[in-house]
């Protein structure tokens, strides 16, 4: 799931 | 990180500096949209509160830290220092078309409804269109300074480069957002026509005159 992806792109 | 990912936060940098050292060294916000930058400013406010609750990386944090300092300056130098030269009768775009269905979109669409998350996907959104007002501008003034046309360029470039590192890390990582990627295909076709100008008009050195 993509919130556990930490959103490293600005 | 990829080198598209890397040359498209260079560009967005570029971009941002090249705006706020031509306001400051000018002395002047002439054919410069205040709506734009002032959405770019509450783009960068509600994508990086995260600034808060997570530390990514050095870079991470000072590239998020630089971009809201550097939006709010030029917010400041607009609206408060150079506001003499704001020229607002251009300036006209009714930012409330784009604030309040973009607002509610990231209510409808988003990958989890939490606050954190519904605030991202309304700074994707916003960002995707938050250039119109500038070429709305341009296109009722008909022209631009050739610096401002850099600008444009840079803003554009950056997000089209995080297409193609969208496509390197959905290939080599399997990574895809499909918020982000829609919203930046939507960013990137809207300076289509501005690429197109730039690119047959001022790099040939002439001034970017509309109509073309």
């Amino acid at each position: 799931e993509l919130d556990d992806i930490e959103k490293d792109e600005l | 990180m990829n080198i598209f990912r890397l040359t498209g936060d260079l560009s967005h940098l570029a971009a941002i500096i090249i705006l706020l050292l031509k306001i400051w060294k000018s002395r002047s916000c002439a054919g410069i949209s205040g709506k734009s930058q002032i959405l770019f400013a509450m783009v960068f406010t509600t994508r990086y509160l995260d600034l808060l609750t997570a530390y990514i990386s050095l870079y991470n944090t000072s590239m998020k830290i630089i971009y809201i300092g550097c939006s709010y300056a030029t917010v400041y130098l607009i609206y408060a220092k150079f506001k003499a030269t704001y020229d607002g009768n251009h300036d006209t775009f009714r930012v409330e078309f784009l604030v309040v269905p973009v607002g509610g979109l990231s209510f409808l669409v988003n990958h989890d409804f939490s606050p954190l998350e519904i605030l991202w996907t309304f700074s994707i959104y916003l960002e995707a269109v938050a250039i119109l007002p500038q070429l709305f501008m341009i296109s009722k003034t008909g022209e631009a300074e050739t610096i401002t046309t850099h600008y444009l360029f840079f803003l554009g470039l950056y997000r089209a480069l995080y297409l193609i590192n969208w496509v390197w890390r959905f290939y080599f990582e399997g990574f895809f957002d499909m918020i982000a990627i829609v919203a930046g295909v939507v960013q990137t076709i809207l300076y289509c026509d501005f690429f197109y100008l730039y690119v047959t008009k001022v790099l040939k050195g002439k001034k970017l005159s509309l109509p073309a």
